[in-house]
């Protein structure tokens, strides 16, 4: 049997022009995340415990589409979910819709561990929430400057943005989101642009 | 989209997927990370965190995709997530990564980039974000 391992992403689908300097702060965190993540394996954590450990130090930074950082809705406001599995045992916790909880992944595995159901959504998930006492803040602590104006864009472009950080630059970039062929399930993204 | 696979000392996987979702969102929607098997699973051969285009996620059911075709047609777990990359997505963009309860680890993505990192107890380590 082989030893401990972990990994953590921040995200997949990359803007091919993402500045070096926003490159690097990415794989600051992801350093400071592993590094997070070793430390308990080395303390003989368990494995359930270090994945929450480390979504947390991810939601609780701005710099990735989570927690605090998270990509905003179309009325501008921020709606989290997430989801955590232990293997052993294959137990389970999800949360949607969550506008105030802090943590969400801390939330999701409450759900796992305090509730006889393995998904809460929107108005239940919050109850949960504040009948378990986790931490709740405003929507407005989850709204960076950097995605209001990215939602901007995204409107301008009347389109969908995935984990993409598209720098803050002139509107050329918002043509380059209304112009670049993304796809989603190979229909044109601004199949969905309605939404 | 955030995400961490662990495989502890005992051999024991778990994962989880944290997300906003995307940018310009329907209020209401609901995405690939909250759903266990799609965007998240863990079993006792293999954890697997999945990011990208949530409604491809979901239709190819991408993390147990991992663990079955492990268990079912005996790949490795860095075979398991190519095939599952290559085979399962149709037209969809997605990246993820897995551990195995061997303390494997492994990433794939059709993506362009995917933010990663992991790291073994035998002291591998890499942080990267292109292919």
């Amino acid at each position: 049997m082989g030893g401990w391992a972990i990994a953590v992403h921040g995200g997949a689908g990359v803007d091919p022009n993402l500045p070096p300097q926003r490159q690097e702060e990415a794989k600051q965190l992801l350093t400071r995340c592993l590094n997070l993540g070793i430390s308990a394996l080395r303390s003989n954590d368990s494995a359930i415990d270090v994945v929450e450990l480390v979504v947390r130090e991810l939601e609780t930074d701005p710099l990735f589409n989570s927690g605090r950082g998270s990509a905003l809705t179309a009325e501008g406001t921020v709606e989290m979910e997430a989801s955590i599995m232990d293997g052993n045992g294959r137990r389970c916790g999800a949360v949607s819709g969550l506008t105030t909880v802090k943590n969400p992944v801390s939330l999701a595995r409450l759900v796992m561990e305090k509730s006889p159901h393995s998904y809460l959504a929107f108005s239940g998930a919050e109850d949960f929430a504040r009948k378990q006492g986790v931490e709740l803040v405003d929507n407005e602590y989850f709204i960076t400057e950097e995605n209001v104006g990215m939602l901007k864009l995204a409107k301008e472009a009347n389109t969908i943005v995935f984990d993409y950080r598209i720098p803050t630059v002139g509107s050329e970039s918002c043509s380059a989101v209304a112009e670049s062929p993304i796809q989603m399930n190979g229909l044109p993204i601004s199949v969905y642009a309605p939404e | 989209t955030v995400g961490c696979v662990v495989v502890d000392s005992k051999g024991r996987c778990a994962a989880a997927t944290s997300t906003g979702g995307l940018m310009n969102k329907m209020n209401g929607r609901i995405g690939d990370s909250p759903l266990i098997g799609a965007g998240t699973y863990a079993c006792n051969v293999c954890g697997v965190s999945c990011t990208g285009e949530g409604e491809a996620i979901i239709r190819g059911t991408l993390a147990r995709e991992v663990a079955a075709v492990m268990e079912y047609k005996g790949l490795s777990l860095q075979e398991a997530v190519d095939f599952v990359i290559k085979e399962r997505l149709d037209e969809g963009q997605a990246g993820l990564i897995a551990v195995s309860n061997k303390g494997d680890v492994a990433c794939g993505f059709n993506t362009t980039g995917m933010f990663r990192g992991c790291a073994t107890e035998d002291g591998f380590m890499e942080v990267g974000i292109w292919e």
